[in-house]
């Protein structure tokens, strides 16, 4: 029996935004420290790792390990179906093909239970090394967001270049090209406005603006994002779902031919 | 011009 109760429903919403237009599908990994979803595109060029930590959930309830494999696009449907203020309670059973989903609202005068089907789901788990990453940048999601969405009019691919002095994100198309260059400010009055730089050694990365585009749909999950950069190795892309867990999108570059 | 890499060039399947 496996049973999950998230108060604040409207994170489970985001998450699912967040990874919807990415995956089609994925499996969801349930054991007794949390649920967990590792899952590549479909074109094996970026990769989405969600963790959702038990205690973020209340109850949380797994009796045994189990993988659930769904269809995103109709959790997301049905989630679609909760309003914000909410309550989400997902309910597998341990021998079941379905997956449950029940929403209530803040003073128990509504209760909806929605039923899905769940999947067989051939999934290859990807061993992701732990890796030191030369460039390690945290700014405002909002603003990441806002020059993937500037670049993408530019061109298909954003250099990052990552220096001590700043980070600049740079595109070239057609029309011309673009440059967008953020200085360090860790010291604005307020922590998720900082751009904060760690750097070990200069970076300069190419990557599709066309993934970092979908990862940005994770942008309502957290005023801040992290961009983890060493050359010539996956980005990684991390977003924290509040205090109870992370999504994070792994992109693999670009490279000259 | 680019090459787009597969992320399976740097991690591998467990």
């Amino acid at each position: 029996m496996f049973e999950a109760r998230l108060a604040q429903g409207t994170l489970l919403k985001k998450v699912l935004e967040a990874i919807k237009d990415l995956l089609n599908e994925a499996t969801w990994d349930c054991n007794e420290n949390g649920m967990s979803l590792q899952a590549m595109d479909s074109s094996h060029v970026s990769l989405v790792s969600l963790t959702l930590n038990a205690e973020g959930f209340e109850p949380y309830r797994c009796d045994r390990n189990c993988s659930l494999g769904i269809n995103l696009a109709s959790m997301s449907k049905i989630f679609k179906c909760a309003s914000n203020e909410d309550s989400i309670t997902i309910k597998a059973g341990d021998e079941g093909d379905t997956i449950t989903y029940v929403f209530e609202s803040p003073n128990g005068d509504k209760v909806s239970d929605y039923e899905m089907k769940l999947m067989d789901i051939e999934t290859d788990h990807l061993g992701i090394p732990d890796t030191t990453y030369s460039c390690v940048v945290k700014l405002p999601a909002a603003e990441f967001q806002r020059i993937c969405r500037d670049l993408s009019q530019i061109g298909e691919s954003v250099t990052i270049c990552c220096t001590k002095d700043g980070v600049r994100f740079s595109a070239s198309g057609d029309l011309g090209s673009g440059n967008i260059k953020l200085a360090q400010n860790a010291n604005v009055d307020k922590e998720d406005e900082a751009v904060t730089i760690e750097m070990q050694e200069a970076c300069t990365l190419t990557f599709a603006l066309r993934y970092l585009n979908f990862f940005c749909k994770a942008t309502p999950l957290s005023p801040q994002v992290t961009l983890s950069m060493s050359n010539e190795v996956p980005l990684v892309v991390e977003y924290k779902i509040g205090e109870m867990g992370h999504v994070r999108y792994y992109l693999a570059p670009k490279i000259e031919d | 011009g680019t090459k787009q890499m597969s992320l399976t060039n740097f991690f591998k399947k467990k």
